[in-house]
């Protein structure tokens, strides 16, 4: 059993996971790391999806290379991009999108090591980590390498959703990898037009997140409505997403 | 170069593709396909998606396992289910869900290659194959092995989901897999609530199907908008979308 390595100045790492992609998991990370910054917490956000990584574009980074310098042990150090006072690293700083590589296998794995342990992150209170949608190699290897307080799960209201962020779930388990799961977060709950603030309409079903958090005895921690401007910027979305996830920030 | 196998008794193969997960690949392949048995054609539908199959849960047919009888050369050959006309065979038929087997690497490939030669197809005219979402070596694989005949590729409309949908479409250009494009499907367009028929929001932005079909060289197939029944039966699902898919079959 490997001793599992802490990151130098990380207080606490949490791990935000999904079952399948397209449940809105990285706009969940990027606009948990922006809130948890706005309230005054050193704040990090590691864009593990090394498959398609999309925190640079949400960052409006895209094509910003990473700057490196080297440390006194001789190795190459990143410096994370700061934004919206969070330090991020992401794949997608090191390959320009248009040479977009495609990451394969025990490579994916060791690039993102190297975004953990190789970036200069300084004193960081929370490190938010994007994974990669469902449960894959480059998943289960960052869990056995790296000390992860907690994970949170994002999934969509569909049964069908559930089905794949069951999944996702067990991963973290007692049984399995042994993850404390801080909550569910139900995302694309209903959409509410603006010129009829008094109709809800449940576009993906409803109840999702409510039985995967029974289900995994973890808490619904927040359901975020279909927001038009979220699509566009992060920063946008999170003043959107702020009232809803005054429920995520209480469970830190 | 290897000489690409055609499946017995299959006229064409036609793949659905898509960049990254959630933007309603499995959901169009469904819809298409039972779309084109109502038409008069014999259609199979492949579930590619080792890593997710969704086709069983969509056809309700979870928890169906796939029954297998000895062909003349002694393999075991695989018999499709049938649901609304259509012939259906998937990874989801042979494992049963609750028993999740994470396929990773060689052994999805090889499971692959199975469905596609190993199932009783018997006469058919279009074969619609549900891809993983993005471009790995299963879907690589696949395109090395098979003739297909064309890809449709999907995608939501804002410019995010463009960028990934991008390096799916790449992988079938000219100078790469060379698969003929036929198009790209726009899906979640719009909503338009049913009490508000003249309303249309655009919860995803816009632009994306037009964009991506213009870039690389082909049609703009249909714009599905985002219906509330489409995630609960796919028969239901393909009655709604029959307005929109008028254009994709045309296409053939
Ligand atoms: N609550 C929401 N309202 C509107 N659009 C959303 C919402 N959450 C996510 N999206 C959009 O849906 C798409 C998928 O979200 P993303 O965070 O990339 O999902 P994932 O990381 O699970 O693949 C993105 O274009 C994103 O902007
Ligand atoms: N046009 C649509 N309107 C409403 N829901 C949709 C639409 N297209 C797809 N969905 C739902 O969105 C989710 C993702 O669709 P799916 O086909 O599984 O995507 P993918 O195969 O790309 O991962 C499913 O729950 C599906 O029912």
């Amino acid at each position: 059993m490997l001793t599992k390595s802490r990151i130098k100045g990380v207080k606490h790492i949490i791990v935000v996971a999904s079952g399948k992609g397209g449940v809105g998991k990285s706009t969940v990370s990027a606009n948990l790391a922006i809130m948890l910054a706005k309230k005054g917490y050193k704040t990090a956000l590691l864009d593990a999806d090394v498959y398609g990584p999309s925190i640079p574009k949400m960052f409006d980074l895209e094509d910003q290379l990473v700057e490196v310098s080297m440390g006194e042990d001789g190795k190459e150090y990143m410096v994370p991009m700061e934004k919206y006072g969070v330090k991020i690293n992401s794949i997608g700083f090191l390959v320009p999108s248009d040479k977009a590589v495609i990451w394969r296998g025990p490579l994916a794995g060791g690039a993102l090591a190297q975004l953990f342990t190789q970036t200069v992150w300084g004193d960081i209170d929370y490190m938010i980590v994007d994974f990669p949608p469902g449960t894959g190699d480059v998943q289960i290897s960052a869990i056995q390498q790296f000390r992860i307080s907690g994970a949170i799960i994002v999934t969509t209201p569909q049964v069908l959703a559930v089905n794949d962020a069951r999944k996702g779930a067990e991963m973290f388990a007692p049984n399995n990898m042994n993850v404390p799961l801080f909550g569910v977060v139900e995302n694309m709950s209903w959409f509410t037009p603006k010129q009829h603030p008094e109709e809800k309409y449940f576009l993906f079903g409803q109840g999702g997140g409510l039985t995967l958090a029974r289900e995994f005895n973890t808490t619904l921690l927040a359901q975020i409505p279909l927001v038009q401007e979220v699509g566009e910027t992060a920063e946008k979305g999170a003043n959107l997403m702020d009232q809803n996830n005054a429920i995520i920030n209480d469970a830190f």
